[in-house]
């Protein structure tokens, strides 16, 4: 039988697990500073 | 199923910088006024395909001044950002370039200076010496007190006025104004010059010789005048730079408009 789940619960489930001590990457802009922010 | 799109370029991806470093090339190249910028920072990139091996790019670039004047020969590379304490001009430039295989040129430029806010210095460094307006009284009043020194004194040629680049006053302990003007060599000797000053003219394009002069005008505690100039021999000009105007006195605001 086919159950609707509850989205949330759904998202909950299908939530890529995320690896331990994962880091987004940076925005890909603005860049790096090369001297100062002013 | 349709290609899928390529991921966004970053700000500090390769590609983007070699666009920034033409951009800034070209914007130093193009520029008559003032002092060479620097990147500080790549705001924003855009690529637009317009087919095989054809995009354009849309960057948005943060510059900081440099100490080198635009006249300088000096490589841009050799250039040092004036640092926040010595009151820093930023630069605000949105360019389109094109990139047709692999060779990036740029289609137009927008940019606008600025020197940072005098609040923002004091926080920092409540003593330091601050921009003032160019054409202030004192700066006025030193650069020519300066020039003519420095034209009583050479034996080289007579040197005229170009633009005023930048004017500082200290206030206490004393009252000091630092100033920095370019200058250009004339057709006259100093000596020459004294008997008829009108007809010392600029040199020519193909022989013409500018420099750049520093100047410290003590006026208290006690009257004081310090000038240093140093001529850059004559530069062929690059081909794809426009010659210079032959400027009348100007004043690089920090807060110009280019385009």
């Amino acid at each position: 039988s086919v159950a609707k789940r509850a989205v949330a619960e759904a998202a909950q489930h299908d939530k890529v697990p995320r690896p331990v001590g994962f880091v987004p990457p940076p925005p890909p802009c603005p860049g790096k500073i090369r001297h100062f922010d002013i | 199923v349709p290609a899928v799109p390529p991921a966004p370029l970053g700000c500090d991806d390769p590609e983007s910088e070699a666009a920034a470093e033409v951009a800034v090339n070209f914007i130093n190249g193009h520029s008559h006024h003032g002092y060479k910028f620097a990147l500080n920072r790549i705001e924003d990139i855009r690529v637009v395909p317009q087919g095989p091996n054809n995009d354009i790019i849309f960057l948005e670039l943060d510059l900081l001044e440099t100490k080198c004047p635009i006249l300088s020969p000096t490589p841009l590379a050799n250039c040092t950002v004036r640092s926040f304490a010595e009151h820093a001009v930023e630069g605000d430039c949105d360019l389109k370039l094109q990139r047709v295989d692999g060779t990036l040129s740029v289609l137009a430029s927008k940019c606008h200076s600025h020197a940072d806010s005098s609040e923002d210095i004091s926080k920092v460094c409540p003593d330091c010496p601050l921009l003032v307006s160019l054409n202030n009284t004192d700066v006025l009043e030193t650069v020519s007190a300066a020039l003519n020194a420095y034209n009583s004194k050479t034996t080289d040629a007579y040197l005229r006025l170009l633009e005023i680049g930048r004017a500082k006053i200290q206030y206490h302990p004393g009252h000091v104004v630092v100033t920095e003007f370019a200058v250009g060599a004339t057709n006259c000797s100093a000596e020459e010059a004294k008997a008829n000053v009108e007809a010392c003219q600029l040199l020519p394009e193909d022989q013409s010789n500018f420099g750049f002069c520093t100047a410290a005008l003590v006026k208290r505690p006690s009257q004081d005048l310090q000038v240093d100039c140093q001529l850059y021999g004559h530069q062929v000009p690059a081909p794809d730079i426009p010659l210079l105007p032959r400027p009348g006195v100007t004043y690089a605001h920090p807060g110009l408009d280019t385009s």
